[in-house]
């Protein structure tokens, strides 16, 4: 039943996709019921937001925005040579497009509003990551980020030290405690044979990492699989496939809206903007909350595919209506196991073992699992010949390490995070095994396991309260709780402020300069000109003989207002013997001049 | 001008390091903090540009605007680095380097 004017809404397929029914994100029916994000904040951290246009301009947040490239408040996409900056753009547009507009498209949250943080046109540091994933993070709910480090095949990269300080405190801090939630896209080097455990973005806890499928539900030639992807969801595959169609920026050589957006890029904002439906069903869900609903709710949509899937978003979102909060994030960390090993060249890998004792649980409470990371140094003359394996206690195998045939780098890997969440839900106590196996070139120089490190993360619950909880899942998709007002109470977040306060741009300093020395230019010279007169005035040698005659006030200093400094300092004494002084009022010195020729009688005696 | 430069300073391509602070907790704590990085600053011959977003106790110390030969800017660098390391207050610090980050 939902209709709209936007033009390319018929051909916006992750929507409403006729063509192939169920290759959808099936969020029609969200929409029915008025789910639309109403109430959240998604900012885009990118190459910047074109906020004036159409689809953008009722839903964007100024409050939200930064433009960390310029240092100012407004994210504005500044054109370049290869008109390549739309992506945000175009991001912003599939999670928070106005419908009904007869401009473009339609966004996933059309309800929730949209800000921008403007950050990859320019140098990039660690600082600067940090500062945008903390920006505004009491008003801005879900961090879309569509970018990551290269997806070569060769790079090993992440966050750098700051920018994972960021986003631990905003996980903790953010959304009045809740939790910001960061949503990056991952995996988008499939034709390098890239591996997104390289990724450190995709490895972090705090992210929820969205890797694509295309609209057959099959892994597009730039998708990569690994075992730190949350989920996936639709996006552009193959040249006789469609792309994502979403808002665009109208500058250079933008028409403002476009059929192809692709790539993970438009996969993550779609998930971004699922989330921020969840958030407006239920807005104390915490970034753990929102984790589980994806990791429990997503459907296996390949069999070849073990890391696809996406869910029917219809009953994913509405999932929060029944979902009390997780209990609280219990872990685990390993002793620094030395190993100093060699990896065998041969096709006998090397095997690792670290068995976790229920006594090593008792401490946090930790019972099953989530996020299982391991910390390696290894040193190997080719680092992409390495294939890094883990077993969890259950026997279930997660390839961490993909081997990459374009990583030839010879520094192996320092305090290298490979995580997964392919044990999600399961026993922590027991046996974990890392296998690594060396499949490249056996002539070369076998590596060394110098040191691995093993980090467990979950919760205090239960493998019977998590299938308590399944259960109460499935009785929600079922549908049971869509037509009831059945709504569980939120408590209040924390008072946690805001930024220190307003942050002066370079632009508005320069003005208030400019200002201030106008100010004191003019101040200086109205001094000058006030003792100059006086002084001129004042030792006037006819002053002191005779009666004293005031210099002509011109009419223009009259209006201006500036007769009564100008006044010669006189001394004047009145017949009876009274003072006058300049501390009589403006009026007062007047009456030589005002008064009538009779009433001026007796007053000639005034002195200077 | 926290975190990205601003007049008169180097942008993210000049040098620049980021520094943890030990420091005082509660109440103050981040007036404290402030004066010790602009003590640090000063230390050093960098400028303060301020807390680095959110992140309590951690400060981004830039070079001043102004070309520099390349053999000055390492001698600046060792410099600094030398300071940094033996300077009480800093619990931890790392000169900030560009990040390669690609649109996917």
């Amino acid at each position: 039943s939902v209709h709209f004017n936007d033009p390319k809404y018929p051909q916006q397929w992750h929507l409403n996709n006729r063509r192939s029914p169920g290759r959808d994100i099936n969020v029609t029916g969200v929409w029915e019921r008025n789910v639309t994000g109403r109430g959240v904040t998604v900012v885009v951290v990118d190459d910047g937001v074109e906020h004036t246009i159409q689809d953008i301009a009722p839903n964007y947040s100024p409050e939200g925005s930064y433009d960390l490239n310029s240092n100012d408040p407004d994210p504005m996409p500044h054109p370049d040579l290869e008109n390549g900056n739309h992506h945000g753009t175009r991001c912003a547009g599939e999670i928070a497009a106005v419908p009904n507009n007869s401009f473009c498209a339609v966004g996933v949250a059309f309800g929730s509003r949209i800000a921008g943080i403007r950050v990859l046109d320019g140098p990039l540091t660690d600082s600067m990551e940090a500062v945008a994933f903390n920006k505004h993070y009491q008003i801005n709910d879900i961090y879309s980020c569509s970018w990551g480090p290269d997806d070569d095949g060769k790079t090993v990269d992440g966050p750098h030290q700051l920018g994972k300080a960021a986003l631990q405190h905003g996980v903790i801090a953010g959304r009045q405690g809740f939790g910001s939630i960061f949503v990056v896209a991952s995996g988008n080097g499939g034709q390098h044979n890239d591996n997104c455990n390289y990724d450190g973005y995709a490895n972090s806890i705090y992210t929820v990492t969205i890797g694509a499928v295309d609209e057959e539900g099959r892994m597009p030639f730039y998708a990569e699989e690994c075992a730190s992807m949350l989920a996936v969801t639709f996006s552009g595959g193959d040249k006789m496939l469609r792309s994502i169609v979403t808002t665009d920026w109208d500058l250079q050589k933008g028409t403002g809206c476009t059929e192809g957006h692709t790539g993970t890029s438009a996969a993550a904002p779609l998930a971004a903007g699922m989330i921020a439906l969840m958030l407006q069903v239920r807005p104390c869900l915490t970034w753990r909350d929102v984790q589980h609903i994806i990791v429990f709710t997503a459907t296996r949509v390949s069999p070849s595919q073990a890391d696809a899937r996406p869910g029917p978003a219809h009953f994913r979102v509405l999932i929060p209506r029944v979902w009390t909060s997780v209990p609280y994030l219990a872990s685990y960390v390993s002793p620094v196991l030395k190993e100093n090993k060699a990896i065998p060249l041969s096709a006998r890998p090397l095997e690792v073992l670290w068995n976790v004792s229920r006594m090593d649980l008792d401490m946090s409470g930790l019972k099953t699992l989530e996020h299982v990371a391991v910390t390696v140094s290894i040193t190997h003359p080719r680092r992409g010949s390495l294939e890094v394996k883990l077993f969890c206690p259950s026997g279930m195998m997660s390839l961490i390490g993909a081997p990459r045939s374009l990583d030839s780098d010879p520094n192996g890997f320092n305090d290298w995070t490979f995580s997964t969440v392919r044990c999600w839900g399961e026993r922590a106590k027991g046996t974990y095994r890392l296998v690594i196996r060396d499949v490249g070139d056996k002539t070369s120089q076998a590596g060394v396991l110098r040191q691995w490190q093993l980090i467990l993360y979950g919760s205090v619950w239960s493998p019977v309260d998590i299938r308590d909880r399944q259960r109460l899942l499935e009785s929600a998709m079922s549908g049971k709780y869509l037509h009831d007002g059945f709504t569980l109470p939120c408590p209040p977040g924390l008072n946690i402020p805001d930024e220190n306060g307003y942050t002066i741009t370079p632009n508005t300093l320069k003005t208030l300069v400019l200002i201030g020395c106008f100010t004191i230019f003019w101040t200086i010279y109205y001094l000058l000109e006030v003792y100059l007169s006086q002084r001129n005035v004042a030792f006037r040698p006819i002053c002191r003989s005779g009666p004293c005659h005031w210099p002509q006030r011109s009419q223009k200093a009259k209006e201006e207002g500036t007769e009564l400094e100008s006044v010669p300092l006189c001394s004047s004494q009145d017949p009876d013997g009274g003072d006058w002084s300049l501390s009589q009022s403006r009026g007062a010195l007047d009456v030589p001049q005002l008064l009538p020729p009779d009433l001026l009688q007796g007053k000639e005696a005034q002195m200077c | 001008l926290v975190g990205a430069g601003g007049p008169g300073v180097q942008g993210p391509r000049g040098l620049s390091w980021a520094v943890r602070l030990d420091g005082p907790e509660g109440k103050g704590a981040e007036e404290s903090l402030e004066r010790r990085a602009d003590a640090l600053a000063q230390a050093t011959g960098l400028m303060n540009a301020g807390r680095i977003g959110e992140l309590q106790g951690h400060y981004l110390l830039v070079q001043p605007a102004g070309h520099r030969q390349a053999r000055q800017v390492e001698a600046v660098r060792q410099q600094v680095e030398a300071v940094l390391a033996r300077h009480e207050a800093v619990r931890w610090h790392s000169e900030q380097r560009l990040l390669k980050r690609t649109k996917r």
